[in-house]
């Protein structure tokens, strides 16, 4: 964990909500693609840890430190509140720490290291026996593995290095794809920089993010691609750079119907849905399909946008993404659906396929219906971080303010509804409380409000 | 403590070093040490 560091000026520190007696946060568990969150099932309340002894004479940051036991006694995503051994009920010097920071092992670390143990000048002369008062203490009681620093670095290993080069949804023109490059990466975060934006500043996504793809994959799927004529030629002849992000690096959309030849359902151009509007996450939208692309992708368009633009505003969905629902979707779950240009709140689907002519997508192409809902743990209220999909270069602090299914609405605290985020509840955006702590990353705290001010 | 019952937990000898000397105590350690 870095503490310092410019691009650390001034995150945010969970240190103050964290010490509310009803505050929740998302388990790590929560999130598959976290580091560690195979294992922190067992990251469990009465564990014990040797960690950094702060209550001795001139302690300070920077200076060898000394070590104690403590107990854990709550948990908060990678947050743990201790008690040093020895304090029995009092409280008073209870502290929060991130229990991925270097200042936390394993029982056995310090003595692996030839440290004693010290213990705690508050309660230095409690004991006369040290060593009777630990092994009655430590018996039989639950630690780390001994190998969890490995873990953790293990764990935050991307798959990506920078100067690998990739196709990237264009932030400025959502219906292609650019060549980019990887020129960052921070907690399997990928700072992308586009081919032809030398001082620009590029974008930010998660290595399993949807909106990245393998050299060669717009053009296999018939996507549009922005790229410079030598990387068409290439792409063309199938001539590969050893730079080249190939697709073994990317996660696999699910297969999808439309793949299977006697595919039953089938989607066509012109079918209409509803779907997360790509820019503005807070809203589910009436929208139709521009066009089927190979391999399951479709273009869609929201319904509501302005209807002279000339297609720069499609974008592309796998035919499997959470993040698009069969018509009626939102009225079974009390969502508002933003209408079509010109309709009222009180659209009717009924109404609208019968005046556009149009048919909505077969139900059966759908993966958000309950019984594909995975099992997930998040609930109304957890706290969380996540990245602000309109500027994801920011991870804010969050709020999950509604669960339908897999489907979950996250509220950026201090800031109004309308900044909202559907996200799916595997989506590789959302981490637990203590991660940019963990990976390095900045993380904006909740905006303050006036009064607060 | 008693015995987990999650059995990626593992009975482990951990040695501990006080002021006062070196010894060692049994206890259970979490996830696998591969």
């Amino acid at each position: 964990i870095k503490r310092k560091g410019p691009e650390l000026a001034n995150t945010y520190e969970w240190k103050k909500q964290l010490e509310a007696p009803d505050f929740a946060a998302a388990a790590v568990t929560c999130f598959k693609h976290v580091p560690l969150s195979d294992l922190w099932d067992n990251i469990v309340v009465g564990m014990k840890v040797e960690v950094e002894n702060t209550d001795c004479d001139n302690f300070s940051e920077g200076v060898p430190a000394s070590f104690w036991v403590a107990t854990v006694l709550r948990i908060a995503g990678y947050k743990a509140l201790l008690r040093y051994e020895g304090f029995g009920q009092e409280s008073s010097k209870d502290f929060w720490v991130n229990l991925c920071a270097a200042t936390v092992h394993p029982v056995g670390w310090c003595a692996g290291r030839g440290k004693p143990l010290i213990p705690p000048k508050t309660i230095q002369n409690k004991f006369k026996d040290w060593k009777q008062f630990l092994v009655r203490r430590l018996t039989g009681a639950r630690t780390l593995p001994s190998n969890f620093i490995m873990k953790i670095f293990d764990s935050l290993k991307s798959r990506f290095t920078c100067g690998l080069t990739l196709e990237v949804v264009d932030g400025s023109c959502i219906s292609q794809v650019k060549v980019a490059t990887i020129s960052k990466i921070v907690g399997k975060r990928l700072h992308i920089k586009y081919y032809d934006e030398e001082n620009g500043s590029g974008f930010w996504c998660h290595e399993d993010s949807p909106l990245i793809h393998h050299v060669g994959w717009a053009m296999k799927t018939g996507h549009n691609l922005d790229a410079d004529a030598e990387y068409n030629s290439r792409c063309q002849a199938g001539v590969y750079l050893d730079n080249d992000a190939l697709p073994e690096l990317f996660a696999q959309p699910k297969p999808s119907f439309l793949d299977q030849e006697d595919g039953g359902a089938q989607i066509l151009a012109g079918m209409k849905l509803e779907a997360i509007d790509p820019l503005n996450l807070s809203a589910i939208c009436v929208a139709t399909v521009m066009r089927v692309l190979n391999d399951g992708y479709i273009m869609i368009r929201i319904d509501s946008y302005d209807p002279d633009s000339t297609g720069s505003d499609w974008f592309c969905y796998h035919s499997t993404s959470p993040y698009i629902f069969p018509a009626g979707f939102c009225e079974m779950n009390s969502i508002p659906l933003t209408p079509p240009q010109g309709y009222a709140d009180d659209f009717d689907w009924d109404v609208y396929l019968r005046r556009t002519g149009a048919v909505a997508v077969p139900l059966t192409l759908f993966n958000c219906i309950d019984m594909e809902t995975p099992p997930h743990c998040f609930q109304i209220g957890m706290k969380l971080e996540c990245a602000d999909l309109m500027d994801p270069k920011m991870i804010c602090v969050g709020t999950i303010s509604r669960v339908v299914g897999r489907l979950l609405k996250v509220h950026f605290d201090g800031w109004e509804d309308e900044y909202d985020q559907w996200l799916d509840c595997e989506s590789p955006d959302m981490y637990p409380v203590g991660w940019c702590e963990l990976v390095g990353h900045k993380l904006e705290g909740p905006r303050a409000s006036v009064t607060e001010l | 403590g008693a015995e987990p019952k999650n059995r990626k937990w593992e009975q482990k000898q951990v040695q501990i070093k006080t002021l006062e000397g070196e010894f060692s105590v049994t206890m259970w350690a979490s996830g696998t040490d591969d």
